[in-house]
């Protein structure tokens, strides 16, 4: 329930109605609201049970390696409903067309990859929330000084995972297990956002935020 | 740190 209370309001990108909906338009609208994006889950962050007890380092080593799993996921998980379109946010859904056109074909297949295991896992928002916190705390930057605080605070998230299912689905003791195994498609689509926003940001043209530069760039 | 301005005084700050 405080992962619940810890969840953000949702975002809208906005797409600037003045400029024509052409490739320049989607990359500049994604790339803002992966920004603003980018602030939202640095406060989430503050509110996860024990982040804040790290140091102020590691806090930072810590949101440098995973904030764009933590992005990912929840677009995955926004676009449950929809079978191949990618919902950034509720006035921003790229179907594949679209997605072609901008050049994000093989970032929307990988995000919709994302998605179809969580449908098939038929994945709720306690989970989701659940999943998106030990996603945080699941870091393997090598720049971490104390690893075993953030390893206590894994186990922490962990633990609440299996008594989450243990009192809901006492008939499916695998389901925490097959919710974790989804951690490494995870990290892999993550992998393929970094690369496609860091091609956009090599070929230029396209504004991008001090924040995100700063985050893309370590 | 001096890289990571905007995250730095984002955690250092309230919400």
């Amino acid at each position: 329930s405080h992962l619940l209370v810890a969840e953000p309001e949702k975002l809208f990108a906005m797409p600037d109605p003045l400029q024509p909906d052409t490739a320049q338009r989607t990359l500049t609208t994604l790339c803002d609201l992966a920004d603003r994006e980018l602030v939202v889950i640095i406060g989430w962050a503050k509110h996860i049970p024990g982040f804040l007890s790290l140091s102020l380092a590691d806090q930072m080593s810590v949101l440098q390696s995973v904030w764009l799993e933590v992005l990912v996921l929840g677009v995955a998980y926004r676009s449950l409903g929809c079978e191949d379109e990618v919902v950034f946010a509720e006035d921003f859904v790229l179907d594949e067309e679209m997605s072609r056109v901008a050049g994000l074909t093989e970032l929307n297949a990988a995000i919709s990859q994302l998605a179809r295991r969580f449908r098939a896992l038929n994945v709720d928002r306690e989970e989701f929330v659940m999943l998106k916190a030990i996603a945080l705390t699941n870091s393997d930057s090598v720049y971490i000084e104390d690893m075993e605080a953030v390893q206590k605070l894994r186990d922490l998230l962990h633990q609440a995972l299996l008594e989450l299912e243990c009192q809901r689905r006492p008939d499916d003791p695998q389901r925490a297990g097959r919710l974790l195994l989804t951690l490494p498609l995870l990290r892999q689509t993550a992998g393929r956002a970094l690369n496609t926003f860091y091609s956009i940001k090599t070929r230029g043209g396209v504004p991008m935020h001090k924040l995100f530069l700063e985050m893309l760039e370590a | 740190q001096e890289k990571h301005k905007i995250l730095h005084k984002l955690l250092q700050n309230g919400n």
